[in-house]
C-alpha cells in the first residue's frame, strides 16, 4: 500500500484487470493454506494409485458435511509386513493427527480375498512402542468374516492414540475357522494387504471441547 | 448486494472463480476443482453506512437519509462482507491420507457497508 493509497474496500481505485488477477491467485492461496491451518503445501511423495483413491472418496460420503471444525480421514496402510502365515500382518499408518483433536470414529478397512475357505476369525492389536526392544500390544478388536469382498471393521476409537511420532502400527493376528482337514492345505494369502486394495483406516475427529481436559483431570 | 459491474462505484461484490489448476494444486486438493473467491470493494458514502446491503429495506434507507442530513462526525464506512459461507474440501495431506474438512467463513455471498 503506498502512501496515500486507499483499500479499495473504502473506495480506493480499483486495480488493473491482470495485477487484479494475479492478486485474487495469491490470496487464494493463502486462504486456503490458512483454512486448512497448513503453512505450505503438501509434497505428494507417493501418490496414490487412482483405484484406492476412487475408493477412498466414495466412502467420504460425499456431500456428508464433516462435523464442525472437525475432519474426516482416509489413511492407507504404508507398509506391510506380511509373515508367511494365512493373513497375519502388521500395518503401519502415518497419522499427523493434529493436537488437541478428539478422535470419535474409527473403521478398519480389509478386503478378503475370493479364496477365503470358510469363516475368517481377526483379531486386531494395537502394536506400541515400549521402552525395551520388543513392542506390547493391546487387543483392540475382534471380528469373524465369512465373505469375501471389503469389511469395515469397527475399532475403540480410545484405543487408537497415534505415537509422538505420528505412526500407528496394527497387528492383524487371523486364521481361517474350518474343518480339521485345514491342516492338510498350505497356508493361502486370505487378505490383501498392498496395491489398490491394501487395508485403510476411516478415522473422524474433531477438536477437542475447551476445557475437556479440565474436565477429566477434575 | 449486486455483483461488481466496471462502472459500480458503489460497495458491491466482486466475483473471481479460482480453478485450482491455475494454481497448479489439483495434484493434491482432491476435490473440488475450484472455488468462488469473492470479496467486496466500492464507495461506501455516509448515507449506505451501516445498511447491510443495496439491497436494503425502506426503513434503513429513510435511517440512512436521516443520517446523511444530519452529518455524524466523518468516519470511514467500508464495504465489507455480510455473509460467508463454508467450503468443504477434499485434499491430500503430507503423509498421503485423504483428508476432508469444512472451512468455515470461506466465500463471501454478501457485501455491505461497515
Amino acid at each position: 500500500q503506498g502512501a496515500g493509497a486507499v483499500c479499495p474496500s473504502c473506495g480506493g481505485p480499483t486495480l488493473a484487470p491482470q495485477a487484479e488477477r494475479a492478486l485474487v491467485l495469491e490470496l487464494a492461496k493463502q486462504q486456503i493454506l490458512d483454512g486448512l491451518h497448513l503453512t505450505s503445501r503438501p509434497r505428494i511423495i507417493h501418490p496414490l494409485p487412482q483405484a484406492a483413491l476412487t475408493r477412498a472418496l466414495r466412502r467420504l460420503q460425499p456431500g456428508s458435511m464433516a462435523p464442525v471444525n472437525g475432519e474426516e480421514i482416509i489413511s492407507f496402510a504404508a507398509n506391510t509386513e506380511s509373515s508367511t502365515a494365512t493373513c497375519s500382518s502388521m500395518l503401519t499408518f502415518h497419522l499427523s493427527t493434529p493436537q488437541f483433536h478428539h478422535l470419535y470414529y474409527a473403521r478398519l478397512w480389509l478386503h478378503v480375498r475370493p479364496t477365503l475357505p470358510g469363516t475368517l476369525y481377526v483379531r486386531i492389536f494395537h502394536w506400541g512402542p515400549r521402552r525395551k526392544r520388543q513392542g506390547s500390544r493391546t487387543l483392540l478388536a475382534e471380528h469373524q468374516m465369512t465373505t469375501p469382498g471389503w469389511h469395515a471393521l469397527a475399532l475403540p476409537s480410545s484405543g487408537l492414540r497415534g505415537e509422538e511420532s505420528g505412526v500407528l502400527k496394527l497387528q492383524l493376528d487371523c486364521r481361517p475357522l474350518e474343518g480339521n482337514n485345514s491342516a492338510a492345505r498350505p497356508p493361502r494369502r486370505l487378505l490383501n494387504t498392498t496395491g489398490d486394495q491394501r487395508p485403510f483406516l476411516e478415522l473422524k475427529i474433531q477438536p477437542n471441547e475447551p476445557g475437556a481436559g479440565r474436565t477429566r483431570r477434575r | 448486494t449486486p455483483t461488481c459491474e466496471p462502472e459500480t462505484p458503489l460497495c458491491c461484490r466482486r466475483d473471481h472463480y479460482v480453478d485450482f489448476q491455475e494454481l497448479g494444486w489439483q495434484d493434491w486438493i482432491l476435490q473440488p476443482e475450484g472455488y468462488q473467491l469473492n470479496y467486496c470493494s466500492g464507495q461506501c458514502p455516509p448515507h449506505l453506512a451501516g445498511s447491510p446491503g443495496i439491497a436494503a429495506s425502506f426503513h434503513s434507507a429513510v435511517f440512512n437519509l436521516l443520517k446523511a442530513n444530519n452529518p455524524w462526525p466523518l468516519g470511514t464506512s467500508c464495504c465489507v462482507p455480510t455473509a460467508r459461507r463454508p467450503l468443504s474440501i477434499l485434499y491430500l495431506d503430507r503423509d498421503g491420507n485423504v483428508v476432508k474438512t469444512d472451512v468455515p467463513d470461506m466465500v463471501v455471498e454478501a457485501c455491505g457497508c461497515s
